[in-house]
């Protein structure tokens, strides 16, 4: 995952705030300020949650792969825990 | 496949449903036949019965509504989110909700209300998201047609209710192929536009030359028009057009749109009646032929003519020396021809006539 300290383009942030959405939608990630999240290893391990559920290459980085994945159409029902 | 925390469940195997509200997308009786066949689905391998209540408190109440519609649980417009539904229990418990903007259907136009309803009632039954991408309770949309539960669901299912007693003998849809099964062995492989797509049951993988991980699809959710199981195809790059066969038929597709005209027999290439299937299908861009496998002979295709080559069937043993005589599945790239035969990749040589190296199958999807 990027640090949070460097700038992202828009693309990116727009895969970021995606991705952040989804995993705490489907993987139960906390909301928090989107800098921190980023960074964060609980990101990195949610990530790879979502990698190793949709038998992706568990990197914990969001790929192409990953983010194909997450804008699939879907079940609202969260993939873990409550 | 999963469940719910605790295991949540109906203690009555009676259950009860209403319908609240209908999508203006399809008839009335449309919809009451979704939802009526997906609950039978889900009856037909367990013990649970359902009974529907035109008013009053039901067990699964389903309804259509959009954004917020009453949970705090919105939707998202198009597209996303399709449906949730709740676990069994009091209250909110085992209600079933549809977004409203989406586009509901009855075939593969769009979204299939009964496909959706299936899946979202096996939330309301107990059923979590299954890992597994055959399986019905998979999070992601898949159009398919057939029956619609997997092994997978049906041992969820039955693993808190138990079978249904008075059974009738159902077919389940095979599992997912694991591609690092060592004995793997594929259907069909062909080139499309610089991807190399595998076949396999329902099933096939796409390989970008970039991406070392492949991506696992259903036939169907790709090309709704073709069958569920494929048995060779090729692409031709000069027409830009993959040939699939299943069967005494092939489809024509141009990149992922079905060509119009087809599926057409296969005896129109100028095969005899005789043959009615075709195992392995592989074009020789640098000879503009196709060899078409069946069996354990071999036919050669000018594509420029769009006929036959004399001389042929010919003895793939005979001309292939070195390889199996048969094939499941052949690819060529740079004067290397690719024959897949069970769970063995033979790397064969055009020009030098012999196989230079013996692979397993799967090696091609990185295991």
């Amino acid at each position: 995952a990027p640090s949070s300290t460097l700038p992202l383009s828009s693309r990116q942030k727009d895969s970021w705030h995606l991705a952040e959405k989804y995993l705490r939608r489907f993987y139960g990630l906390p909301a928090g300020l989107q800098g921190r999240q980023r960074s964060s290893s609980l990101f990195q391990t949610k990530i790879k949650e979502m990698q190793k559920f949709f038998n992706l290459k568990v990197t914990g980085n969001l790929d192409d792969n990953t983010l194909d994945v997450m804008q699939q159409a879907r079940c609202g029902v969260p993939d873990i825990g409550e | 496949y999963n469940h719910f925390p605790r295991h949540l469940k109906w203690q009555n195997n009676n259950v009860t449903f209403r319908i609240l509200n209908y999508t203006p997308d399809l008839k009335k009786s449309d919809v009451d036949r979704a939802i009526r066949t997906a609950l039978n689905v889900w009856a037909d391998v367990t013990p649970l019965t359902f009974k529907k209540l035109y008013y009053g408190n039901a067990d699964i109440m389903i309804s259509f509504g959009s954004k917020e519609h009453g949970d705090h649980n919105p939707f998202d417009g198009p597209n996303g989110l399709l449906a949730h539904a709740y676990p069994p229990g009091q209250g909110i418990g085992g209600d079933t909700h549809f977004d409203e903007d989406e586009h509901w259907t009855k075939d593969s136009s769009a979204y299939n209300l009964f496909i959706v309803a299936a899946h979202e009632l096996g939330h309301a039954l107990g059923m979590g998201h299954s890992t597994d991408p055959g399986a019905l309770m998979y999070p992601v949309y898949a159009y398919a047609t057939g029956y619609p539960l997997a092994e997978d669901d049906i041992e969820g299912i039955q693993a808190l209710y138990g079978p249904n007693p008075n059974a009738r003998k159902v077919k389940p849809k095979p599992d997912a192929p694991n591609k690092c099964d060592p004995m793997l062995t594929f259907d069909a492989a062909t080139e499309l536009r610089g991807e190399t797509i595998i076949f396999k049951d329902r099933f096939y993988w796409r390989l970008h030359p970039q991406m070392p991980e492949p991506e696992q699809t259903m036939i169907k959710s790709t090309w709704p028009s073709l069958p569920n199981k494929v048995d060779a195809a090729y692409e031709n790059p000069e027409k830009d057009v993959v040939t699939i066969f299943s069967g005494i038929r092939m489809w024509a597709l141009n990149g992922y749109n079905v060509v119009d005209g087809y599926p057409k027999y296969i005896h129109k290439l100028g095969l005899p009646k005789s043959v009615r299937k075709i195992d392995a299908a592989v074009h020789i861009s640098d000879t503009g032929k196709t060899l078409l496998f069946t069996e354990e002979d071999y036919w050669s295709y000018d594509e420029a003519t769009g006929t036959m080559d004399s001389g042929y069937p010919r003895s793939i043993e005979d001309d292939f020396p070195g390889m199996d005589d048969e094939v499941d599945a052949a690819t060529y790239h740079y004067g290397y021809l690719y024959f897949f035969h069970e769970h063995i990749q033979y790397e064969y040589s055009y020009n030098s006539r012999k196989v230079m190296r013996i692979l397993r199958t799967n090696s091609i999807l990185n295991c």
